[in-house]
């Protein structure tokens, strides 16, 4: 996944069968944002695999003042590419649960 | 304690809490 300066990672373990997933994203590298994040702190969130897009999440974010809307699409991305590998892995590891 | 919680009109709950230091990139 191409390096977006926004990190997104799993909050807890992920065993496969839950279709909503605790993620932790936070600014690694403010320079390749447009606008200027609120703070550098990490943001927990629950993201549910089946019912939502990363585009929900990131809007939502942005409403909620933690980024500019310019920057609407590279959190988006960022927890997109992440949600992917998540999918990816679960094929891999548990494909009859999925 | 340094943990903050938003929560969005359409019912999300964001935490924000403190990103470990080792886990900032140098600047």
């Amino acid at each position: 996944a191409e390096d977006t300066g926004v990190r997104v990672e799993l909050a807890e373990e992920d065993h496969g069968r839950k279709s909503s997933i605790a993620l932790r994203l936070w600014v690694e590298d403010p320079k390749k944002l447009k606008g200027k994040p609120k703070d550098n702190g990490a943001i927990e969130f629950t993201f549910d695999l089946e019912k939502e897009t990363p585009d929900d999440v990131a809007q939502e974010m942005v409403d909620s003042g933690f980024f500019h809307e310019s920057d609407v699409k590279i959190v988006a991305k960022s927890i997109r590419d992440r949600v992917a590998l998540i999918q990816w892995r679960r094929e891999r590891i548990w494909p009859m649960i999925q | 304690s340094s943990f903050t919680q938003v929560v969005h009109s359409a019912g999300r709950r964001f935490i924000v809490s403190p990103v470990p230091e080792s886990r900032l990139r140098e600047q």
